[in-house]
């Protein structure tokens, strides 16, 4: 859609006294140099014809590319990280305005006659099951509202085995993995990575928590094993041998999932385990778009991206959820603090690093959310 | 828009010098998923 926006708007502002190609096209089928009267006849159904080749065109582009795309997933090629021209320029773009105007246009009531038509034209064009609406279409006063529109009892059955996690949100899973070695890093695509704590911010529980218990296997392990310091004797009158009470602990990975969500998807997030939300970080950064595209061509996309970050505590230890907004849909609400405000205007040019933190009941249990609990929604603009 | 989750889930002891996972995702790359729908399941021993 922005090719074909960009196309369409270079068409349109075309200088008057520079001949469209509908002109040439009126010209030739007309007979050329037939005077004004006769080149104005044809002037309407050539750039109409033209304007129609145009879309003709990008459409069978865009139909190519997929086929592309999808010929490359079948043989098993993974998307690579390609910086280009487009995404330098979109950094130059005021994307925050640009995401407050659309927000502000979203919110816009529209007439109750027009309202089923809208709600069902947005529902074609981005594949939106409007069964699971739990109101009437007539309900909803704007898009906005229908956007973030809730979904009827039982339409997501929650997975009741306690041993599994579930998905907070509709999407796309984009990357699964574990978080191994030095750096912790997390796959934005194949050949581009970005660090946890970049992510969730540099003074996240999982770094403390992770040193404290290497140090603590470090510690102990320092009592017995440590290669040269004693003699055959020794370690055999060390009987029974100290056993490492850390060996005895299940043993943890980090884990990480990344899922994106359409704009004709679901955009409330739901908790994917019983947890305690314990502090929430808020990022005032960028806005860039976040569909397939931008992930293989912007650098940093979600840790430059504006973005709420929940974190806290399940029966299994660490979690977080960061929830990221892109242009379109920039603003995240949070039913658990529902003063905090998100996509504000700024004066900065450069985000601050420095994340807003707060911490719910210092010393306590945090906010205790059950699986399958709303916990969030993604709003437009 | 984008949600990222990153979590800890259990690891069995090491085998062969590497550590068994006992947590597996149920969903892979490119993947549908909704809401409620596990993504991941671990088996307690």
């Amino acid at each position: 859609s922005g090719d074909l926006l960009r196309e369409t708007s270079l068409f349109l502002s075309r200088p008057l006294h520079s001949p469209p190609p509908s002109f040439h096209f009126a010209s030739t089928s007309g007979g050329a140099g037939g005077g004004a009267g006769s080149g104005n006849k044809f002037l309407v159904p050539g750039a109409t014809v033209a304007t129609m080749l145009m879309l003709g065109i990008l459409h069978a582009r865009r139909l190519y590319d997929d086929k592309k795309v999808e010929d490359r997933k079948e043989k098993g090629i993974e998307p690579e990280f390609s910086p280009d021209v487009k995404a330098s320029f979109m950094k130059l773009l005021p994307l925050r305005s640009m995401s407050r105007f659309w927000g502000h246009l979203m919110e816009m009531q529209i007439p109750v006659f027009l309202r089923p038509t809208v709600y069902k034209a947005w529902a074609r064009a981005f594949h939106s099951d409007l069964e699971e609406a739990a109101l009437p279409l007539e309900n909803y006063a704007s898009l906005q509202e229908f956007f973030v529109r809730k979904l009827k009892e039982g339409s997501r059955p929650i997975d009741t085995d306690p041993n599994c996690l579930v998905s907070p949100v509709d999407g796309k899973i984009l990357q699964i993995g574990e978080i191994r070695g030095p750096g912790a890093l997390i796959d934005q695509v194949k050949g581009f990575s970005y660090s946890v704590s970049s992510l969730l911010g540099t003074n996240s529980n999982l770094h403390i928590n992770d040193l404290e218990e290497e140090k603590s296997e470090e510690d102990l392990s320092g009592v017995v094993d440590v290669p040269g310091a004693k003699s055959w004797w020794c370690v055999s009158l060390a009987s029974p041998k100290r056993q490492n009470p850390m060996s005895m602990r299940p043993k943890r990975g980090i884990f990480y999932c990344v899922i994106y969500l359409k704009p004709g998807d679901y955009h409330r997030v739901h908790s994917p385990v019983d947890w305690n939300i314990l502090r929430r970080r808020h990022f005032s950064g960028r806005l860039f778009p976040q569909n397939e595209r931008a992930v293989q061509t912007i650098r940093n996309l979600y840790i430059e991206n504006e973005r709420v970050v929940l974190e806290g505590e399940w029966k299994e230890g660490f979690i977080a959820l960061a929830a990221i907004g892109a242009t379109n849909i920039g603003s995240i609400r949070l039913f658990i603090e529902p003063e905090i405000q998100t996509n504000k205007p700024t004066a900065k040019l450069v985000p601050s690093e420095r994340p807003d933190e707060r911490m719910y009941e210092p010393g306590g249990t945090g906010v205790v959310v059950k699986k399958g609990e709303e916990v969030a929604a993604f709003y437009m603009g | 828009s984008t949600v990222v989750l990153v979590f800890q889930a259990p690891v069995s002891e090491m085998r062969n010098g590497q550590a068994i996972s006992n947590f597996e995702f149920s969903v892979r790359n490119g993947d549908k998923v909704k809401v409620g729908e596990a993504i991941g399941r671990w088996h307690k021993s």
